[in-house]
């Protein structure tokens, strides 16, 4: 009922607050429960603060900012109630590289945790490539059907680097 | 509880029989625009019940069907089916005592979707259900599609309230 | 007729005036998360008549002002500058005859916007309609903001039209 | 009037099958003109099928092929009718490598023709900055305070390549 939802919830904020500064390097963030005509149906307001910069509206947030803020949700979520599987189609495209870094530190350390969290994610950057633990390619040799390959992992790392 | 492996067959590009298994840590799936990545998110989630053609790109259901190219026709029918790990025995009921939760979803051009789980015909609340009590779904922030993850943060304050709900 | 220049001061997080000549060919704008860039696009929207707040992720016009950090306290006015050469004399009337339009708009807290054409106040519909000739303004094609990309593609058929008129 | 709209029309149909067509290397694309209840104001609908698939709706297209589509139809429209500034905030986000390429040599294409046309892009694709023609970084060495500063070509080449 409602008294485990707020405990829920102040887990939430806890382990949000925690992993916004683990992603942004710093700032502070916080969940805001926020009442509504039904006791068990609260709404949830963000209230982040990237360091160095004042507390503003989250929608003033930048676009990687932003990505950024709700991975770290997502991971306080998968922390307190881990899934089957974790799906993430190009969510670092908006990251530059030194956030995506960061990004796969958060994706490894919840996939070796209690939690032991299996992630499938789609990317396109190279930082992203390089931290997988298992590499399929998806291709389309024969126009319009696609097929899946295993990529192995120092293959692809050659040809990364030849391609720079 | 984990899934280990993801099969696509005629779904969207995957005319041919697509076998992903998962294992343990990150898996990272790349390949040039277009050629299919985003599919295989979609047909996750379509398996899990998803109702709304809209969410996956088409304008009716039939469209997650392989509609063909110039050398290939198309296909009748699309089917995913997802395997469940049950080693530690933590499935809810009424599927606790299996080692394996193999859950499918199947479309025939002109007769609708079936799905299974575990080769018995069930309904799609029945799967949709499963999942629920796995604190995953179509609409799951365990799912993220392309170009959604800033929602989670431009969302209005009720619609984040799911993740609360998800993590209780 | 080009632009050549912007000039940003007190503009969201540019808090300080800064001066973006615009010359031929490809400029490409690099950095960090969340260093500015597209502030920059949003200023350029703004001096034309954005008037939508919401638009420019504020919730009210004055969300433009730099707001201030822990070390430097906020700003009181927000000011964007455009500069047009008309080498070409092709400006429409009446700037035809000079041989660069500047355009600027400033906020200053409580007191709302106003509007300079080569330093005559103007009213916002003058520089709206100023660029309109121009076929471009703050909804123009030739303004993709972060994430809209795509947007084109999945509008409904009457809001392309818009391409149309500004190709006519 | 309605003449000059649909003499418009025609040469932005023409425009965007070429580019298209030169962004995907092959398929077809092509508007259509939806009339309404104002014969002034039709619907633009849009098809478009990349090479060696089936027609289908652009909605089913893939997130780069829609950006990449989006892509023709800005640049027939800038080649009809020039603008004083294009300004595109990391549309190229979705590509791939390939399609950054493309995308990059359709933008030195409309700057150097007629049309002389001046780009301003955002990107953290480091084949567009190696296509820049000037580069400026933005940066916050005080925090939360953005500023510009003109980014030397051949420092930056040296700078990207270390980081490889
Ligand atoms: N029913 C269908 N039959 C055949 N092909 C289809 C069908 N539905 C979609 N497609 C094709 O699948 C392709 C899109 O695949 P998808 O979105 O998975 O690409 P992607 O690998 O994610 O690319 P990107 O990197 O650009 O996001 C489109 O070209 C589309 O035409
Ligand atoms: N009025 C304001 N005063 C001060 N800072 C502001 C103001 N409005 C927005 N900002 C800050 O500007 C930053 C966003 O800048 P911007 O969106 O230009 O980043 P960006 O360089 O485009 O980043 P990204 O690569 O992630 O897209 C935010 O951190 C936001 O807090
Ligand atoms: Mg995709
Ligand atoms: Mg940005």
């Amino acid at each position: 009922g409602r008294a485990r939802l707020r405990a829920t919830f102040k887990g939430m904020k806890v382990l949000f607050g925690e992993y916004f500064q683990r992603l942004f390097s710093g700032g502070e963030a916080n969940l805001v429960w926020i009442e509504t005509e039904d006791p068990i149906a609260p709404g949830i307001d963000i209230r982040a603060r990237p360091p160095g910069k004042a507390m503003q509206s989250v929608y003033l947030l930048s676009g990687g900012e932003k990505a950024l803020t709700a991975l770290a949700l997502i991971g306080a979520v998968l922390r307190l109630r881990p899934t089957p599987i974790c799906l993430l189609d190009e969510v670092d495209a908006a990251l530059d590289d030194a956030n995506v870094a960061r990004f796969c530190a958060l994706l490894a350390e919840l996939g070796t945790s209690a939690q032991e969290m299996r992630f499938v994610i789609i990317s396109h950057h190279r930082l992203s490539m390089a931290k997988a633990d298992h590499l399929f390619g998806v291709g389309m040799p024969e126009r319009g059907v696609s097929r899946l390959y295993a990529v192995d992992m120092l293959e692809a790392a050659e040809h990364i680097h030849q391609s720079n | 509880m984990h899934i280990t492996a993801i099969t696509l067959s005629g779904f969207k590009s995957f005319a041919e029989s697509t076998h992903l298994s998962v294992d343990r840590g990150l898996t990272v799936v790349i390949g040039p625009n277009g050629c299919g990545k985003s599919n295989i998110i979609e047909a996750v989630r379509w398996v899990m019940g998803e109702n709304s053609a809209k969410r996956l790109r088409g304008a009716e259901m039939e469209d997650v069907i392989f509609a063909g190219t110039r050398q290939r026709r198309r296909r009748q029918s699309a089917e995913v089916r997802l395997t469940l790990d049950n080693q530690a025995r933590r499935a809810p009921a009424p599927f606790q005592d299996v080692p394996e939760i193999v859950v499918s979803r199947r479309i025939e051009r002109g007769q609708g979707s079936t799905y299974q789980i575990n080769n018995q015909e069930v309904r799609a609340c029945d799967v949709q259900m499963l999942f629920a009590d796995l604190s995953i779904g179509s609409r799951s922030a365990s799912i993220i599609s392309q170009g959604e993850i800033a929602e989670l943060v431009e969302n209005k304050p009720d619609a984040r309230r799911l993740l609360l709900e998800e993590a209780a």
